[in-house]
């Protein structure tokens, strides 16, 4: 695992509390909002297994510490998105919260029925970049979550011990952790 | 086309017609300067060579590749497949993230 350069952690009191919201203007209409909260409520929900952090949805954008959308080419970050693949998301360091996500790309949330050959599985690319914004960078792990490329239709679900050591090394170890459940999930997966 | 690169022809045509692509690519990402470096006459200057080859080793490194230092098949496909538009934190190189902090 990497940090970013300093290290950039959330400092606040513990147990942590982080919110989350969507920005209402800047979604993608072929995918049901509730699928879309429901995808993120399970990313956010990985992270918080390993860490004592939660993650709590609010509908108060403005005063969200995470702030989610969807945008499209240049959207006033100095870092334009380039339409269908190449880049799929960018997300920033702590404490800024923000999380961008290319509205070019075809976003699924369920491969059976979304067919398209450049389909990218939004859960995948959420976890990873909530890994950013927890103060992760990219790993040389080809299996961590934090590893920088995903393929269309490929699925990176499962937090890697090399994720878990690297969140655990800025924010300490969730006490209902265990290293056993991370290993029966890898094991399953593996199976998978 | 960049979901699924198919790279049939050979290390050479890849290197000389794709090139400038894969230049920008560093730097979007960090490996190489945003700008090349210049003589006075505005030629590139003779240590571009050597930067771009240490912007392969170093991608080679961070990405978990076999440590070649040349563009081979491996590479490229990594460098077509679709990512996180995140720079990679060793490339060494100013990021949007560390200008963010």
């Amino acid at each position: 695992y990497v940090f970013f350069p300093g290290k950039p952690r959330w400092s606040r009191d513990v147990p942590m509390k982080l919110t989350y919201a969507f920005s209402k203007e800047n979604l993608i209409d072929y995918v049901n909002i509730s699928d879309i909260r429901a995808v993120f409520k399970r990313a956010f929900t990985k992270w918080g297994s390993v860490i004592p952090v939660s993650f709590v949805e609010t509908d108060d954008y403005g005063f969200a510490d995470i702030k989610i959308g969807f945008y499209r080419g240049d959207h006033g970050d100095g870092e334009p998105f380039d339409g269908v693949l190449g880049v799929l998301a960018h997300s920033f360091t702590p404490e800024s919260g923000r999380f961008h996500l290319d509205a070019a790309e075809r976003w699924a949330v369920d491969f059976k029925t979304e067919k398209s050959e450049v389909a990218v599985d939004l859960e995948s690319v959420a976890i990873h970049e909530i890994g950013h914004l927890l103060g992760l960078s990219h790993s040389s792990v080809k299996d961590a979550v934090m590893y920088p490329t995903l393929k269309p239709r490929d699925k990176k679900l499962d937090l890697s011990l090399d994720d878990v050591n690297g969140v655990q090394a800025l924010y300490g170890s969730n006490p209902n952790f265990t290293l056993s459940s991370l290993l029966e999930s890898d094991i399953s997966a593996n199976q998978a | 086309a960049r979901s699924t690169p198919d790279y049939t022809s050979n290390q050479t045509q890849i290197q000389t017609h794709n090139i400038s692509e894969i230049k920008k690519y560093f730097r979007r990402f960090g490996y190489l300067p945003l700008q090349d470096h210049h003589n006075v006459s505005g030629d590139t200057t003779f240590d571009e060579p050597l930067l771009f080859k240490s912007a392969i080793l170093r991608y080679q490194s961070n990405l978990g590749l076999p440590i070649t230092g040349k563009l081979d098949i491996e590479t490229v496909s990594m460098i077509m497949a679709p990512r996180c538009g995140v720079p990679d934190s060793d490339a060494s190189h100013q990021s949007m993230h560390a200008r963010e902090n």
